[in-house]
């Protein structure tokens, strides 16, 4: 049913 | 010094019981422009976002910019006691390791104060971009708590799909499989009683229905939800606080490999 991925990934560390 | 205060308590305690389950613990980043919050919760799958503004408070003052470390379930156990009619007060001096909480009935003859104890949590800030969405589409917060909680009763996951035809929302489990189309609407007379669907372009995304359904926490802090969807990018469910500010949830797609 697809991979869940990490939220932290589709945003940068600021 | 920090103190902020609140006539309509009861939000903060709506807020507090909408973020209690979903993350455990995260710093309330004050400065003379308001409340901030940014967390994960723990399986880092979803982020909370919140930004409550200086001038949605009764009376706002942030001397020196802090972040105070709060653990929400305890956090929690203190609102409880707090009325929900009543006015409250948020207080800490400077780098303090406490924050205190003063509660006032509507009518003044009943006044408690309780302190929090203060954690040091390191956080680290993700920076979320403004950007464009291939689909946003605001209905009903109660619209959107049924369609979660129904659908979780058959699945797992749900597939959001949002076209010209309207925006659905499709699952499957062991019992069967469950299809919820939602069209734009804008025939009732109050707006929060409308689905507005503002469509860009097509969009489909499949997300983990535990998630969106744990957002739906939030459904007493506003009549209306907005969610945005963009290909391969994570969904946005916000709700706007009246005019105090807003609380967003993003949540991770599940991805094909």
């Amino acid at each position: 049913k697809g991979q869940q991925r990490s939220i932290a990934a589709f945003f940068a560390r600021s | 010094m920090f103190e902020a205060r609140i006539t309509q308590g009861a939000v903060l305690k709506k807020l507090v019981e909408a973020l209690k389950e979903l993350v455990t613990e995260g710093n309330f980043d004050v400065s003379s422009t308001g409340l901030q919050l940014q967390a994960m919760d723990s399986s880092h799958v979803c982020l909370v976002s919140l930004a409550l503004r200086e001038d949605g408070f009764e009376h706002f003052r942030c001397d020196r910019n802090m972040a105070m470390g709060i653990h929400f379930q305890n956090l929690s156990k203190i609102l409880k006691c707090a009325g929900n009619e009543d006015t409250i007060t948020l207080k800490a001096e400077d780098n303090a390791d406490q924050l205190t909480l003063m509660f006032e009935s509507s009518n003044q003859d009943r006044i408690s104060d309780f302190d929090l104890k203060l954690m040091s949590i390191e956080s680290e800030h993700l920076g979320i971009p403004d950007q464009e969405y291939s689909a946003e589409i605001k209905m009903p917060s109660s619209e959107y708590q049924r369609i979660v909680r129904d659908l979780t009763s058959i699945g797992d996951t749900v597939l959001i799909s949002a076209t010209k035809e309207g925006i659905k929302f499709s699952t499957s489990g062991d019992v069967g499989t469950a299809n919820v189309t939602l069209r734009h609407n804008t025939t009732p007379e109050k707006p929060e009683e409308q689905t507005i669907i503002d469509l860009k372009e097509p969009v489909a995304l499949t997300f983990a229905l535990r998630y969106l359904n744990n957002f739906a926490k939030a459904t007493p802090l506003a009549p209306v939800v907005k969610l945005s969807l963009t290909k391969d990018l994570p969904i946005v469910v916000e709700y706007q606080i009246g005019e105090l500010g807003a609380v967003k949830f993003y949540l991770a797609p599940k991805i094909d490999d």
